[in-house]
């Protein structure tokens, strides 16, 4: 079972913590300089057990992305990369002795993207970026560090991402309602978007479980305390409910669209 | 008694939370959105009362900042800004008719620099930025939004700046130590520099006074309790002790610098 998903985000906005949170991992990320003249992709594949289930995941990261003084290229590798993985993939396709149930499939089946915890809405090179993306992939925008938000500032953060957004025609992937045994949670879960999420590779004490945490001298956040953050609905969605969902997507809708005008050609 | 601060960040970043918690003002700031074509410095002149000194006080905020996707003119408005106030001032020396007591001195006496809580360096931008000013006016970096960051993290990224600072040689501003009185408390203070702060405009009662706060589902940050951020230690800083000695290397040494190239051309 393939899962690919891609992180995208400014430099240090905490997408390996998330990782190593959501995964229960500790991806030995160095961590990365700001001063990259480009985007590099990095991949970082693992063999995971996710409630029975053998994942062979892997996580790509944006390193130095919207780091340079001219973010322009930033999106650009990243479009580069997801394209290059459906091509990878229609080439095995065209062949006459081909093998598609062992080829690894390297397509992207699921975007993070990391938003800026400002309290004020998109940057420029967010609305930019998810504009290009929405038609070649599945995009869940997440707000990072989402412990720099108060409760108040929150909602009103989260009402003005999803309103530009919408006037910016950015396509972001909707938890699937057809299916009437998810129909419920997946609803709830829609409106929840974009997920404010805090991750942690430090543990507390909390009675008798280890729990992950970040501690500060005015108080502890959990970050699987719902009233903490979203971190619990963001991992329900992405590993428990939808996770075949994003890639039928992937395949019978991102993949068709490339093939199609890739073939037109 | 002038005093003119120019705050350089981008959108977001706390910067009028922070200018209305150092002078107890409500600056009247609708909040900028993010996607200005380009960087517009508006001022805001305030008349204020700083224990028994009358204060005209300048606040210059750089709107927009490094949000456009290229970010290489955010601080050539900057830096055009800064030279306006000296050619001004020239201007007004060079006169045979001249009335500088009475004039209104508009020149930068310090420049608040804000740096994001990513908790990995400083961005490209913020080492170009700063050393195309650090000739220019007394720079003091601020670690902004630091309720983001947990105790062990912020001692590594001070360091982390500072070394950065000196590895491209720019020098900011050095409370000064030269004089006894201040000498002491001066040197404690250079120490802390990056100062990491945490501002607010809402207040939540404590005892029986009403204490700056931002109020968290896990606790409460309080601005003035130095346990929890330098906001005590900056005001110190930029208020009470150092006004004047950075109204005199303003006058003395980065006017005088700006002068002389002037009228060598
Ligand atoms: N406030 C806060 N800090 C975080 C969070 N997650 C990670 N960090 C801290 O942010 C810094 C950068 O995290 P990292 O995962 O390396 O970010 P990346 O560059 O996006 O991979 C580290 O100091 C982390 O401890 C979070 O949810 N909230
Ligand atoms: N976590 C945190 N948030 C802050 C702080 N100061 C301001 N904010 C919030 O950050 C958002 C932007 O603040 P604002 O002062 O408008 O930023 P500016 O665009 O730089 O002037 C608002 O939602 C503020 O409530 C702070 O010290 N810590």
């Amino acid at each position: 079972f393939i899962f690919n998903i891609l992180c995208i985000g400014e430099t240090g906005l905490g997408k390996s913590t998330l990782m190593d949170s959501l995964f229960n991992t500790s991806f030995e990320s160095t961590p990365s300089p700001h001063n990259l003249p480009a985007v590099k992709l990095k991949a970082h594949t693992y063999e995971l057990q996710e409630s029975s289930v053998r994942l062979k995941l892997t996580i790509v990261d944006t390193v130095g992305y919207g780091d340079q003084v001219n973010k322009e290229d930033s999106f650009k590798s990243v479009v580069d990369y997801i394209d290059a993985q459906f091509e990878a993939y229609l080439q095995e396709e065209l062949k006459i002795k081909r093998s598609l149930h062992t080829y690894h499939d390297t397509r992207t089946h699921v975007c993070l993207y990391f938003i800026c915890p400002t309290g004020h809405g998109l940057k420029s090179i967010d609305l930019v970026c998810m504009k290009k993306l929405d038609t070649k992939c599945n995009i869940i925008p997440i707000i990072a560090k989402a412990d720099t938000i108060s409760k108040t500032e929150l909602q009103k953060f989260k009402s003005k991402i999803i309103s530009e957004l919408q006037s910016n025609g950015v396509n972001i992937y909707q938890f699937p309602i057809d299916d009437e045994s998810v129909a419920d949670v997946n609803t709830q879960m829609n409106a929840h978007v974009p997920f404010a999420v805090v991750g942690s590779t430090d543990f507390v004490r909390v009675g008798n479980k280890m729990m992950r945490s970040r501690q500060y001298p005015w108080g502890t956040v959990q970050v699987e305390n719902e009233s903490h953050c979203d971190f619990v609905k963001l991992r329900e969605m992405l590993i428990r409910t939808n996770m075949e969902d994003m890639r039928e997507k992937t395949h019978n809708r991102h993949y068709e669209l490339y093939r199609k005008k890739r073939l037109e050609q």
